[in-house]
């Protein structure tokens, strides 16, 4: 899916 | 990590460091809307859920701990401390907190990527960092003086955000997956709510006069 499952910015 | 969110990370971290040096020194926060300093607490609070359960690198976790921390810290002078919390202006700074949270909350809680508890929160707060700085910008057009640090702090604060989505622009043409459309829209909605404010730096700057907003 589009959203990369970790949140990698602030 | 590119150029832009490296920038848009340092200016971030230089705001909200100005303001706490402010506080910090002449331990005034006159001018400062605790409404909006808690509302940043809150932002980072349900951001930072995976603080402990998704390592992405030393500097992810750094800075998460930077922001944090500050913001906490602010919220504290503002609330606890016994010189500083008398420079505080409640009658002013009357924004509703709910008349904010929670429909960013119902927002989240409709639109986002996954229905999961974190990406929740993770949705909630990116739409409540969109609107957070309101209760400052409405106090700066109530008190109508704006200290050079103050009118510096909310200047960065929107700088910040613009610089990351020069970061989105650059990362959506770079890497082939990066679609966050809740991302892109909420960051535009924030750099949007200061473009007015922004533009009143910019002539207050240039004519070199005391930054007055509009009533």
């Amino acid at each position: 899916d589009g959203e990369s499952a970790k949140h990698d910015e602030l | 990590m590119n150029i832009f969110r490296l920038a848009g990370d340092m200016t971030h971290l230089v705001s909200v460091l100005v303001l706490l040096l402010k506080i910090h020194t002449i331990k005034s926060c006159a001018g400062i809307s605790l409404k909006t300093q808690e509302l940043y607490a809150l932002v980072f609070t349900t951001r930072y859920l995976d603080l402990f359960t998704d390592y992405i690198s030393l500097y992810n976790t750094v800075m998460k701990l930077i922001f944090l921390g500050s913001s906490f810290s602010i919220v504290w002078y503002i609330r606890r401390h016994k010189i500083v919390r008398r420079s505080y202006d409640k009658d002013q700074d009357t924004f509703r907190h709910y008349f904010i949270v929670l429909p960013c909350l119902v927002l989240a809680l409709l639109i986002h990527h996954k229905f999961t508890f974190k990406e929740v929160m993770w949705t909630f707060s990116l739409y409540l960092e969109a609107v957070a700085i309101l209760p400052q910008l409405v106090l700066l057009q109530r008190t109508r003086n704006i200290d050079n640090l103050t009118g510096q702090y909310v200047f960065l604060l929107g700088a910040y955000r613009a610089l990351y989505i020069l970061n989105w622009i650059y990362r959506h043409y770079t890497e082939p997956h990066y679609v966050h459309w809740i991302t892109w829209i909420a960051g535009i909605v924030q750099t949007l709510l200061y473009a007015d404010f922004f533009y009143y730096y910019f002539q207050s700057w240039k004519n070199n006069v005391k930054l007055q907003l509009p009533a």
